[in-house]
């Protein structure tokens, strides 16, 4: 399937990164 | 024991792969030899965890740029994805540096790897910021100077995002334009 991603979904993820 | 749900540990992946550039201008190099690829990533657990560790785009010296293209395309006209292609072009002011760049160049992020072009994505190359004294440019790539209306609903798009007021124009030029023009800027192939 085609992976579009709006902006909010994408932001929520900004400061989750270091955990993974 | 605990139950890790998969949202935990399941990255999101993205509907391309991604390549982040940097080009430093160091005169007594050649120019291939100051662009340096500094990571590709495809998902975006990976992407966060690349732009929160390097230099806002803000704080680069002058001469400098950052690129995100998609995997496989080299940020440069001569790449055969780009040699037809052009860029939607916005030029920012001085004071523009505090107060918009790092917020223009993290939207146009956003919309290359979340892929806001929707169904344009194969018009899509990439994007550069360039940091320069005289002011930064922001460059939106696509792959066909040519196709006029997937070139315009891209335009509108970047504007619409970027929140660029409808009073400002953005112009799109040809790279082939560009190149050849020596000195001044090439004419407009569209603008929005």
């Amino acid at each position: 399937g085609k992976k579009h991603y709006d902006r909010e979904f994408l932001l929520q993820f900004q400061f989750d990164s270091a955990a993974i | 024991q605990q139950i890790i749900s998969p949202d935990q540990y399941i990255k999101h992946p993205l509907q391309n792969k991604w390549a982040m550039w940097f080009f430093k201008n160091d005169k007594n190099k050649e120019w291939t030899a100051n662009l340096k690829l500094i990571t590709a990533f495809d998902t975006v657990e990976d992407f966060w965890g690349l732009y929160n560790h390097i230099q806002k785009a803000s704080k680069l010296p002058s001469g400098c740029d950052y690129s995100l293209f998609k995997d496989g395309i080299q940020p440069m006209w001569e790449d055969e994805h780009n040699k037809n292609g052009g860029r939607w072009l916005v030029n920012l002011n001085k004071n523009q540096r505090q107060t918009e760049l790092d917020n223009f160049w993290l939207e146009t992020l956003l919309c290359l790897i979340g892929e806001a072009f929707e169904d344009l994505t194969d018009d899509i190359c990439g994007a550069t910021i360039n940091i320069r004294g005289k002011g930064d440019k922001l460059g939106l790539w696509t792959k066909d100077a040519r196709r006029g209306d997937a070139t315009v609903k891209i335009g509108q798009k970047l504007k619409e995002r970027l929140k660029i007021p409808v009073k400002i124009a953005i112009g799109f030029q040809a790279h082939s334009d560009t190149a050849t023009k020596a000195g001044s800027t090439a004419r407009d192939r569209y603008r929005v």
